[in-house]
């Protein structure tokens, strides 16, 4: 574990419990993609099938099951307790456009052509575009709600700190996972133009909304 | 083939 990695699960954590508090506070998921938050669940649930199987830390356990768990909530809270403050006519992205490919790539480009390395890659693929329905419907709605906005940075930078962890973890562990890294990129990439709306709207007090 | 380190992380 190194101060990179750290930083960049608390910041997910954080997202996490942002979009959770949000969602409870205001008793709203409106601006909010069901479908992302339900693509992130399959993302945990197929990347933590090793949870009791492969003890790596007290650390890795928790964080394990926090995220399974928030995750299966937040699906929750916006398809079935507060249903009626779900947007299905903004959330229209079809993510049977981004699980099938990602699914193929998972059986093509592996580490290890087992169930279980497959389903770690499927979600690694998966993660990378978990997010696009969601800044798909900020671009149909053209705005987010500041919370929101504040919930993607959190998730964003995540990724970018994971990056950075990768980077340490090569010159001083002489480690690297190709996979990993690639979607890594690619996940982070897709945040670049939201990061920057971020840093120059939101930052200075304005609404983050985008040109429609 | 051992096994992948990247499972340690999250």
């Amino acid at each position: 574990m190194n101060v990179f990695r750290l930083i960049g699960d608390l910041s997910h954590l954080l997202a996490i419990l942002i979009l959770l508090w949000k969602i409870w506070k205001t008793r709203s998921c409106s601006g909010i993609s069901g479908k992302s938050q339900f693509l992130f669940a399959l993302v945990f649930t197929t990347r933590y099938l090793d949870l009791f199987t492969n003890f790596i830390s007290p650390y890795n356990t928790f964080m394990k099951i926090v995220y399974i768990v928030c995750s299966c909530v937040t699906v929750y809270f916006i398809y079935v307790k507060f249903k009626a403050t779900y947007d299905s006519n903004h959330d229209t992205f079809r993510v049977e456009f981004l699980v099938v490919p990602v699914g193929g790539l998972a059986f093509l480009v592996n580490h290890d052509f087992t169930p279980l390395e497959i389903l770690w890659t499927f979600s690694i693929y998966l993660e990378s575009v978990a997010i696009l329905p969601q800044l798909f419907m900020i671009s149909k709605t053209g705005e987010a709600e500041t919370i929101t906005s504040h919930y993607l940075f959190a998730l964003g930078a995540y990724r970018a700190l994971y990056i950075v962890n990768w980077v340490y973890r090569y010159y001083f562990e002489g480690f690297f996972d190709l996979i990993a890294i690639v979607a890594g990129c690619v996940q982070t990439i897709l945040y670049c133009d939201f990061f920057y709306l971020y840093i120059t709207k939101v930052l200075q007090g304005k609404k983050l909304s985008l040109p429609a | 083939k051992d096994e992948e380190p990247s499972k340690d992380e999250l």
